[in-house]
């Protein structure tokens, strides 16, 4: 029996919306110690990884391992149904057809009962190592999000070039070109304004504007992405939540 | 001319 009780149906609806536009359908496996999912776009290009930690959840219960196969278009559907501030609650059987959605309006007596049909999902799983990074970068994610919507319009390329000091975001298209450079620094009234970088080796690398725009839909999980950057692996873009994350690994351009 | 690599160039199948 799994029963998985957000505050706040807006917390859940936000991981959702995070990822809904790259990925459609994927695994949800509940277990004991929360829920995990991972899905690669249909280019094999992005791979997105959730964890969602015991502590996101008011109430969290899992006694027997489960997997909900969810089409996240008809998931979003549902999600729209209920408020923001309602609590919601995942519910679901050892051996489920369908995931049961409960929506349970605080203020007064109003409960929405939803019921999602579960799919066979047969997914590619990709083992990912613990990788070395060349360089890691904490910054705002409002930030970096207005970068990526503003460097995206010039080129279907941004190319990301860090040094010792400098972080430079450049797009080269056929209307012209652009570039923000941004140096760390720290804000000690508002730490998560703050720019930390630490570099071991320089690093330029280009990404698909496309794949950058779906990553950055995750901005609003957390105030601070994180951005690991390395020569010989996909990038790694991170935003926390209170317990767990929301991964996006993407696999960089190459000159032919 | 830039050339987008996959995951599948860096990750193996689970």
């Amino acid at each position: 029996m799994l029963e998985a009780k957000f505050e706040e149906a807006s917390l859940f609806k936000r991981i959702i919306d995070g990822f809904k536009d790259c990925v459609q359908l994927v695994n949800f496996q509940c277990k004991e110690d929360g829920i995990i999912a991972q899905a690669v776009d249909d280019s094999r290009v992005l791979l997105v990884s959730l964890e969602i930690g015991i502590e996101a959840f008011q109430n969290y219960r899992c006694d027997h391992p489960v997997t909900l196969g969810i089409d996240l278009t008809s998931l979003s559907k549902i999600l729209r149904c209920g408020n923001n501030t309602d609590n919601l609650t995942l519910i679901a059987d050892d051996t489920p057809d369908s995931v049961l959605l409960l929506f349970e309006d605080t203020k007064k007596d109003r409960i929405a009962e939803y019921s999602l049909k579960l799919m066979d999902i047969d997914a590619e799983f990709l083992k990912i190592e613990d990788l070395a990074y060349d360089c890691t970068l904490k910054m705002p994610s409002p930030e970096f999000s207005k970068i990526v919507r503003d460097l995206s319009q010039l080129s279907d390329s941004i190319n990301i070039m860090i040094t010792k000091e400098t972080i430079k975001f450049v797009a080269d298209g056929d209307i012209g070109s652009g570039s923000v450079i941004l140096k760390p620094f720290v804000n000690m009234d508002k730490p998560q304004e703050s720019i930390n970088l630490n570099m071991d080796q320089p690093v330029d690398l280009t990404f698909g504007s496309k794949y950058l725009l779906d990553i950055v839909k995750g901005s609003a999980l957390s105030d601070n992405v994180g951005v690991r950057l390395s020569s010989e692996a996909p990038a790694l873009f991170q935003f926390d939540l209170k317990s767990g994350y929301l991964q996006f690994f993407l696999a960089p351009k190459f000159n032919d | 001319r830039l050339k987008q690599s996959t995951l599948l160039s860096f990750f193996s199948k689970q």
